[in-house]
């Protein structure tokens, strides 16, 4: 068994899960944050069996897609005075990044 | 060290909770949300020692309780047209979903 | 590739997160709750190179602080009667609690 842990930008999620329940795959859903941008996105567990991961990432990498992101000129809300930024600045949110964990026991109870 | 990471229902968080911190397990709550019938559940963190993770997961298979949850006729709010349900579903929602991974590294600051 | 999982006190997570992401680190951020005083807290995810492991371990360390809370004579809002604190009860709690994961794979789309 294995466990996808995949960070996803928030428009990709309802249509990533559509298409995993649609192939039998199961997954739990957590608000995140990203540590960069400061903005909400998406952080699903996936557990799936070894045999599996190959398609359930595949799923994943057709779905979601990198956008770019404009951060606007305004003081970071949590930063310091260098997080400052005085014009827009744009950049670019990948996807999907993605870790595959080994399970060492997965029950159902 | 292994770390269970532990998909609940929020109907029995409070008394795990309460029989994990009893039996001297330290956990940290996550609020999450099922990839599935898209209702609001609870992940939970739980780092322990190699010999006493049996002892955890018996904890969490006898105090949650898998239940019957009816899925009512109204459209799925981020699904498809196909996801529309016309007539009430029953699902049957397991106590807990439990993955035990491997911790490389163990660390308290 | 690791994956290190991170419990902090929210009080330290601006600093933190301003530290890694000037030394290059990526996070992600989640909002969790500790499993014994039922407080708000932080479990931040960080994919982080196989030989960055102590350098970012090392900044967790120095920016965050152990402190004491004060349980206050309330009872436990999801606790059983044997959980009513009766009179200030005063918690150390650690400036940061890690978890360090291997990771099979690792991609970014
Ligand atoms: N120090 C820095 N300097 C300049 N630009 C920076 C930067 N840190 C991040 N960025 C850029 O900002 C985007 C959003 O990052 P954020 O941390 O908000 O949101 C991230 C974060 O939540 C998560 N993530 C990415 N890599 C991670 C890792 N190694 N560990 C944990 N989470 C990660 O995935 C989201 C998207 O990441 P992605 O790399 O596609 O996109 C990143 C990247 O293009
Ligand atoms: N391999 C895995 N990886 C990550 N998280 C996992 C997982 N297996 C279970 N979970 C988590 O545990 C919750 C309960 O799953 P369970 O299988 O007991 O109970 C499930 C199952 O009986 C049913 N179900 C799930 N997916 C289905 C599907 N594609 N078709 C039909 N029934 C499904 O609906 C119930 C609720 O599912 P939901 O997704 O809302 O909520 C799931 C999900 O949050
Ligand atoms: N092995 C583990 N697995 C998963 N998460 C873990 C963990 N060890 C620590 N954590 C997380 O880190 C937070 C701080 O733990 P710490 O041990 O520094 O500080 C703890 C400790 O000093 C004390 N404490 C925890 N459990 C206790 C117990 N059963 N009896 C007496 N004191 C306890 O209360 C403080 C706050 O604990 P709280 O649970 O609210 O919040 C915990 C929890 O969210």
């Amino acid at each position: 068994m294995k466990l996808i842990i995949s960070v996803v930008q928030d428009k990709d999620v309802g249509r990533l899960l559509d298409s995993l329940v649609r192939r039998g795959y199961q997954t739990t859903k957590l608000a995140s944050t990203g540590g960069f941008l400061r903005q909400g996105n998406t952080t699903l567990l996936i557990g799936v069996p070894d045999d599996r991961v190959d398609d359930a990432v595949g799923i994943i990498e057709q779905t979601c897609r990198s956008r770019t992101e404009i951060l606007s000129p305004v003081a970071a809300p949590s930063g310091p005075a260098e997080a400052y930024i005085p014009y827009p600045v744009e950049v670019r949110v990948g996807g999907a990044t993605l870790f595959v964990l080994d399970v060492e026991q997965f029950r159902k109870v």
